[in-house]
């Protein structure tokens, strides 16, 4: 009956809440599970119930305060080289939605992940080196690269690993509702061409933010605590 | 007087078996892993005398007692959850990420007269 109905529903809703959800989630298009994810909600189903000795605020997988563990898909876009002199191979601006934080969460963690299609070797020459430099920079605006900005993380690679884990947790202690970064990838090398040079970030394959936060529940409790 | 019912024990409060599959209550086009759970529930009688491994407080035997002496006038103790634990859900939030995220008590451990 409708008034049977209007009850469950409001019941859902108010059950949806207390789970942290505005409303009852319908994804459009599901992107696949990442394997991390997979991996640490196998390893927690695998546990001996009831779960006594073990911390519920606590990502023991990842070893950060924690109970929430989330993965943002870049929304972002490559942007065309811009640099007319040097060995850019590669610029792109990162952009993660970070509004489903709700008030009150605190991020314990934040580790960017960039995949490629395969671990990749630059040819093996003397000197040959892949500098990878993250910006963070505004959600509006293009941009800009300026010299003597300083970027928020900057490495240099021999060698590019299938998935490069970066950890930004201490740059990104308040991420805000939205965060963008500007990612390069450019080459140093006295010999080779610049493709040649630039083989390996040009297997880039996409990337991705896990974000580790204390929820309410949990900050609620360690205050108590 | 109706034959009084062929008088069974009563069953005495303690967790009961509940699966919960999410599918049954249209949560499995959000909800990744699990697809269900044991959530159990508590059911059963709190009678007098309260036995000791019924959990319950001091407060709760007295009822008991109250309720054996005037069982109209007030009822008897309630079989409820006394220990709880938590379960891991990885889902798609509302933007469609993938979130693993740990919920308190949704599992019914252990029963007691309250």
């Amino acid at each position: 009956s409708p008034v049977l109905a209007a009850g469950l529903s409001r019941q859902e809703s108010s059950l949806l809440q207390s789970l942290g959800l505005s409303a009852k989630p319908s994804p459009k298009n599901p992107a696949p599970v990442p394997p991390v994810l997979r991996r640490m909600f196998q390893r927690r189903e695998a546990l001996p119930r009831p779960h006594k000795d073990r911390d519920p605020c606590r990502v023991e997988e990842l070893s950060v305060p924690g109970d929430i563990v989330r993965v943002f898909a870049d929304q972002g876009r490559f942007l065309p080289e811009g640099q007319p002199q040097g060995q850019l191979c590669l610029r792109r601006l990162l952009f993660f939605n970070l509004s489903v934080l709700e008030e009150g969460e605190r991020l314990t963690m934040a580790r960017l992940e960039l995949q490629f299609q395969h671990n990749s070797y630059p040819a093996p020459s003397p000197g040959q080196v892949l500098e990878l430099r993250l910006y963070r920079v505004s959600p509006r605006g293009l941009p800009q690269p300026r010299p003597g900005r300083r970027p928020l993380l900057e490495r240099s690679f021999v060698r590019l690993h299938k998935s490069l884990p970066l950890d930004l947790s201490a740059a990104l202690k308040t991420p805000g509702r939205n965060l963008a970064l500007l990612l390069e990838i450019s080459a140093s090398g006295r010999t080779g061409s610049l493709r040649s040079l630039c083989a390996s970030s040009d297997s880039f394959v996409a990337t991705s933010l896990l974000v580790v936060t204390l929820g309410r529940q949990c900050r609620a409790g360690r205050s108590r605590r | 007087s109706a034959p009084s019912p062929s008088v069974t024990p009563s069953p005495l409060c303690k967790p009961r078996r509940l699966y919960i599959s999410f599918s049954d209550v249209g949560w499995e086009n959000w909800i990744i892993a699990p697809q269900g759970y044991l959530a159990n529930y508590c059911g059963g009688e709190c009678p007098f005398p309260l036995a000791a491994e019924l959990n319950s407080t001091n407060h709760a035997v007295l009822q008991t007692m109250v309720h054996s002496l005037d069982p109209r006038g007030t009822p008897q103790p309630c079989c409820v959850p006394v220990r709880l634990s938590p379960i891991s859900i990885l889902y798609y939030d509302n933007s469609d990420n993938v979130v693993l995220r740990h919920y308190e008590d949704m599992v019914v451990d252990e029963c007691g007269c309250r």
